[in-house]
């Protein structure tokens, strides 16, 4: 039984394991080597997503721009700075992605601390 | 986002989570969708993280994301991060770091810190309760042995709460949504009721990664910003993902 006006409640489900219902697929595994140099450990995760993550990184950019687009030009003047103060391997990591993806390093500085400040 | 850790009759652990992530962040009129939701779940990746030609330990992330949201340490440990919404957030916690006070771990930074460096549950949750923390969170941590399940509390600077399986009582599960355990979820986002609910009806005898896959299936546990369930076992070292969607009629959050 479903419960057709939100919040959309119903029975609890059975037997979804075994075909994967509601499931749009697996991802796929990838090897993070840490006894590389933190600036090319992330590269294989990164050039099989790189289309994926532009794509992402262009939709961020649409919303915080949608706010105001002196955001942005900060993300890029500001933010490149402030991975210098991470503590390691952490700093380099983002450089790494960023130098592999093509994209700025303050765009992907701004992707990793999403999780930080939307707790608000 | 929901984790759960729960032991089966014989004390074996499992710990599974749903993630949650892009309320408000851009909302598809046409497709009834979250934006961000949507963007996200095509970098879900798994990840194997190798020292000395051995896994060190595993994670589940969007690629581009070095942070490490849900975690397992074979044979030691499992760790998921659920968002914890407060006004004094990590964004007054971001802001102090960027104005120079960096005394502070970033959340999924020190999740990672802690898989590389704790070898147990107990100097996981040493860790886990004691850093400062740039953002208020849940942490949700299994370990190997019976009874070996908790949720900790955190705001940015001290702990507030650990509820930890109490076995003794008959508890084989704790689990945690995305509101203080001691307190009731508004009424508009009672996920956990469901959750508990479900946990409840499958029983401790059919405790596995089926019977937790239905409760993380079951709506509104599952909801439109689900981007991924994962299940995890940590004696066998086993991590399984599953990218999610949700079939309408589904609730936003």
């Amino acid at each position: 039984n479903a419960q057709v006006l939100p919040p959309y409640t119903e029975d609890c489900q059975h037997g979804m394991y075994a075909n994967h219902a509601r499931c749009a697929g697996m991802p796929p595994t990838f090897e993070v080597n840490l006894d590389q140099d933190p600036s090319v450990r992330w590269n294989g995760v990164v050039q099989h997503k790189k289309k994926e993550l532009v794509a992402m990184i262009g939709q961020i950019k649409l919303l915080v721009g949608a706010i105001s687009p002196k955001i942005i030009t900060a993300v890029d003047q500001y933010l490149p700075e402030l991975i210098q103060k991470l503590p390691e391997p952490y700093g380099a990591e983002i450089q790494g992605i960023a130098k592999a993806s093509g994209l700025p390093d303050g765009e992907i500085l701004l992707f990793n601390i999403f999780y930080e400040i939307f707790t608000v | 986002c929901t984790s759960i850790v729960a032991q089966d009759d014989a004390g074996k652990l499992y710990h599974a989570r749903n993630l949650d992530f892009g309320l408000f962040m851009g909302w598809d009129v046409k497709n009834h969708t979250w934006l961000i939701t949507e963007y996200l779940r095509p970098l879900v990746v798994n990840v194997n993280f190798t020292r000395g030609g051995k896994t060190a330990y595993k994670s589940v992330n969007f690629a581009g994301y070095i942070g490490l949201l849900t975690g397992i340490k074979p044979n030691a440990f499992t760790i998921t991060l659920n968002e914890r919404f407060n006004i004094d957030g990590g964004f007054v916690g971001m802001l102090e770091w960027i104005m120079g006070q960096r005394d502070g771990h970033w959340t999924s930074f020190l999740t990672r810190t802690v898989m590389d460096k704790a070898s147990s549950y107990d100097e996981a949750m040493s860790m886990l309760t004691k850093e400062v923390i740039l953002a208020p969170v849940y942490y949700i941590v299994g370990g190997v042995k019976s009874g070996e399940g908790a949720v900790v509390t955190r705001d940015r600077t001290k702990l507030d709460n650990v509820m930890a399986m109490n076995t003794t009582a008959g508890e084989w599960y704790v689990l945690e949504t995305n509101y203080d355990n001691w307190t009731n979820p508004p009424f508009f986002d009672d996920r956990r009721a469901d959750a508990k609910k479900c946990m409840d009806y499958s029983g401790k005898k059919g405790v596995g990664f089926p019977s937790i896959f239905d409760v993380l299936s079951t709506k509104p546990v599952l909801n439109q910003l689900t981007t991924y369930t994962a299940l995890m076992q940590v004696n066998a070292g086993t991590l399984e993902t599953y990218i999610r969607e949700c079939p309408h009629p589904c609730y936003p959050w």
